[in-house]
């Protein structure tokens, strides 16, 4: 049975898309096999891989929208036991086209009902928004990883989305949990970046991953090759703490 | 007559507030009369100015949903010459109760109409989003400011965002234009940063500011202490660089 998490946070540019395909390589890599699924009419985690959005024939949209099994929107990568379901975006107007249907939160969840055996991690990319696409997310998934920027303006949304995430609990996913808070491009040039981590930490105490990822650089290049960055960097700061956050995860099921 | 400027990028944490907070600011000590718009829920431009958004009875989402005038919402900042019209997180529910509202594009245009006259430079900061929020600034804009991170990602959604851009000159704005791609955190330390600024020059050769931003840790400290950058940290290379910026917007006119 797999477990499913979701990457969200409405703060734009705080690491979600970085976050899972850094981690969904490392995971594979470590023998479990993993489905990245990119919600996000931006495509970047389907980009990231190497992946033309603009080529493709088939995405997500086919199957929220228009509701094609997942089987045949499922790609493969170049890394072995990463599979991924891409985005293109022809998925900017779903979420308007949501609005009006049938169980419109619930479109993902039952999308991904029959893909749940197959994979040990399934890894939802969000789009910078709380609305319906990455409410199909929190539905679908059994908990959230959330990404918070070490910088001030990213703590500032903090409680819009445990709200958000509060609400989806109550009305559409009951088992919904938080598994954890990801402190992202933590830079050792201003003290900023320990006050807000030790804020985050007091508000949150055993909600905090211990793995702090550190501003890099070559995590910022990683996506121009279309790698992630154990393959990109795999002796790089980013690519450790990636590393290092996959061992966590796994340690912690 | 003012000129009213939409900052915009689907594309999450690439300087649109910064970028509105930073400008707004030399603009007004310039002595030109600003007005500030923050339409994203996430209110970061209304808390870069040192504002509790918390505490506001009234905001932005009154005006575009509840049609209450926006002069009853404007508010004084620290600095003379820069207002704000205010956002909160109730704008979040916005962008659904938009959808089946008349004329649900133009209610920021219209809201704006009788406040033209007493500014020089309207900014509308918008959310990471192309969504009724984001449509609903380019409908009341006169131009697009597009901030671009020089960093690879940002660059994969620029397509859609022009393509929305047109969209809305065709059908909503005839008169909307670009008024210029800004390359914002410019990091010395990757060649990527260069490379991401010559494809961008190259594409558009005649639509890129001349000043690029450069990455600056100042920048990121700034809203933490609710001051546009131009008082938190003037001699900063962050602050110069919106300061020359500020002159080049004012020199175009
Ligand atoms: N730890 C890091 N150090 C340096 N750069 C990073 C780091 N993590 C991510 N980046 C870069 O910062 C930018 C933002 O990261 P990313 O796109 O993963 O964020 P996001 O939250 O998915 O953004 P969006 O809100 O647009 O979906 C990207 O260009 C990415 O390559
Ligand atoms: N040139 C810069 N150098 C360093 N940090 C910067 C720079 N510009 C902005 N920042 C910081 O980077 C983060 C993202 O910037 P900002 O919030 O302005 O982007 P945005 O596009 O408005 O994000 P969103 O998509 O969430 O609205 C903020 O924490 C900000 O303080
Ligand atoms: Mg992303
Ligand atoms: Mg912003």
């Amino acid at each position: 049975m797999s477990r499913v998490y979701a990457t969200a946070n409405q703060k734009g540019g705080v690491g979600k898309t970085t976050t899972v395909v850094s981690i969904g390589a490392y995971l594979a890599s470590a023998e479990r096999r993993v489905l990245l699924v990119d919600i996000d009419p931006q495509a970047n985690a389907t980009s990231s891989l190497g992946i033309d959005k603009h080529g493709l024939r088939r995405s997500i949209y086919d199957s929220l929208i228009g509701g094609l099994p997942l089987q045949r929107t499922l790609m493969l990568t170049k890394r072995l036991r990463l599979d991924l379901i891409p985005s293109t975006p022809a998925l900017a107007g779903a979420e308007i086209e949501l609005v009006g249907m049938m169980a419109r939160e619930y479109r993902l969840k039952q999308a991904l009902g029959p893909l749940r055996d197959r994979y040990d991690y399934i890894l939802i990319d969000c789009p910078p928004s709380l609305g319906l696409l990455t409410i199909n997310a929190l539905a679908a998934a059994d908990e959230v990883i959330i990404p918070i920027q070490c910088e001030y303006l990213s703590m500032e949304g903090l409680a819009q989305l445990l709200h958000t995430i509060e609400l989806v609990r109550v009305n559409l996913n009951p088992r919904l949990g938080i598994k954890g808070l990801l402190m992202t491009m933590y830079d050792v040039r201003t003290t900023l970046a320990q006050q807000v981590v030790d804020e985050v930490r007091s508000h949150f105490p055993d909600k905090v991953f211990q793995t702090i990822i550190p501003r890099n650089v070559r995590l910022s290049e990683a996506p121009s090759y279309g790698e992630p960055i154990m393959d990109y960097a795999p002796r790089s700061a980013g690519a450790a703490a990636y590393q290092e956050l996959a061992r966590e995860i796994m340690n912690s099921e």
